[in-house]
């Protein structure tokens, strides 16, 4: 469902449909080192699944998350209030692996950091599909790219 | 809880971070 639109003045460029799970924010900066590695921070986050800190199944309700040169916005279906604002500069990495509970959806990390990078945030999404959460990696590293080369 | 592919990007401005 990438829907870029093409009149310019929006910031989205990809726009996909996806739950929200839940999130782990301001992990001490020593914590986050130890979440470098992918299946680090998978763990991680099964674990906070199991201790009760994240849940395992999303709210009902679908929100829109787009993906941009900015960052990533997740809003409301109507995308009258903004959930979340992740903006690019400041997000560190995204996973995307099945959530292994057998249904095909897949899981969706954001891992983020602050302006002083002292401390990270863990965003966990639930994607349709893996093809979808495919799709939204592709666009978001493209956009990291495109970042990269206007800096230059 | 067996994972299977992963797909991961990163972000270059913390590459190894």
């Amino acid at each position: 469902s990438t829907k870029s639109l093409g009149n310019g003045t929006s910031e989205t460029c990809a726009e996909f449909r996806v739950k929200y799970v839940g999130a782990i924010e301001k992990l001490q900066f020593d914590m986050s080192r130890t979440l470098q590695e992918p299946l680090d921070l998978i763990n991680y986050i099964d674990a906070a699944q199991q201790d009760g800190k994240l849940p395992y199944v999303p709210r009902d309700e679908e929100m829109i998350l787009g993906v941009s040169k900015y960052g990533v916005k997740v809003a409301s279906p109507d995308q009258c209030d903004v959930l979340h604002r992740h903006s690019l500069y400041l997000i560190v990495r995204m996973l995307c692996y099945d959530d292994g509970l057998g249904a095909g959806k897949n899981l969706l990390a954001l891992k983020t950091t602050d302006a002083k990078q002292e401390a990270c945030s863990i965003w966990v999404y639930q994607c349709s599909s893996s093809e979808q959460a495919q799709s939204i990696c592709k666009v978001l590293s493209a956009s990291f790219d495109s970042a990269l080369t206007s800096v230059k | 809880i067996y994972k299977s592919a992963v797909t991961t990007v990163v972000n270059p401005k913390y590459e190894g971070k």
